[in-house]
């Protein structure tokens, strides 16, 4: 574990809690995309299969426990809380998002580490992951402004991936048969996807505006 | 060898 990693993780966490935070606090899920919430489960719910098969440790286990837990209980809110789910914003959150989970699994049937089902499944996660914020983007945009908590949301969850970056540049520097290519190649597509949020982030930011992406 | 490399990371 290194502080790159652990960084990540933590900014990963705190875009979920900040999620959570903004549903109990307001009751509400307008412009929150229920699609890239269901990639988000299935793409935890593929990668952590090893949960009850490999221990790496204590903290390993907590966290896909957590990631896990977090995700189903926010698709769960926002499909079937009476209160929750009436603030969902269906009309906008159109995007075809079984194109995403097709390709990215035909993706993981060519290109993975091992031909065995576990290994197509975590390379199916990691190619999930990174498109998996698609339709959250899309719905932002169409739905013009975007409230504190959703941009803090959608912020620290594209952070966490670059902090991955530093994570594996580390790792390759320090560790000497360290190759992880697909979680990379992917990892850089995923926060690449993020660059123009960060971009029109940082702008309202600096301008202390609402955070406003062009249609 | 050709073990898949342990998943170490989340």
């Amino acid at each position: 574990m290194n502080i790159f990693r652990l960084a990540g993780d933590m900014t990963h966490l705190l875009s979920i809690i900040v999620l959570l935070l903004k549903i109990y606090a307001t009751k509400s899920c307008s412009g929150i995309s229920l699609k890239t919430q269901e990639l988000y489960a299935l793409v935890f719910l593929a990668r952590y299969l090893d949960l009850f098969t490999d221990f790496i440790s204590v903290y390993n286990t907590i966290m896909k426990v957590v990631f896990i837990a977090s995700s189903l209980a926010i698709v769960w809110c926002m499909r079937l809380h009476p209160l929750v789910k009436r603030s969902y914003d269906k009309e906008l959150d159109t995007f075809r998002h079984y194109f995403l989970i097709g390709g990215t699994f035909v993706l993981a049937l060519v290109l993975n580490e091992k031909f065995t089902l576990q290994e197509i499944l975590w390379a199916f996660s990691i190619y999930l992951e990174a498109v998996a914020i698609l339709p959250q983007l899309v719905l932002l945009q169409r739905s013009g402004n975007v409230d504190n908590l959703t941009g803090q949301y959608v912020f620290f969850l594209g952070a966490y991936r670059a902090f991955y970056i530093l994570n594996w540049i580390y790792r390759y520097l320090t560790e000497p048969r360290f190759t992880r290519w697909i979680a990379c190649v992917s990892g850089i597509v995923q926060t690449g996807i993020y660059a123009d949020f960060f971009y029109y982030y940082f702008i309202s930011w600096k301008n202390n505006s609402k955070l406003k992406l062009p249609a | 060898e050709g073990q898949s490399v342990v998943k170490d990371e989340l």
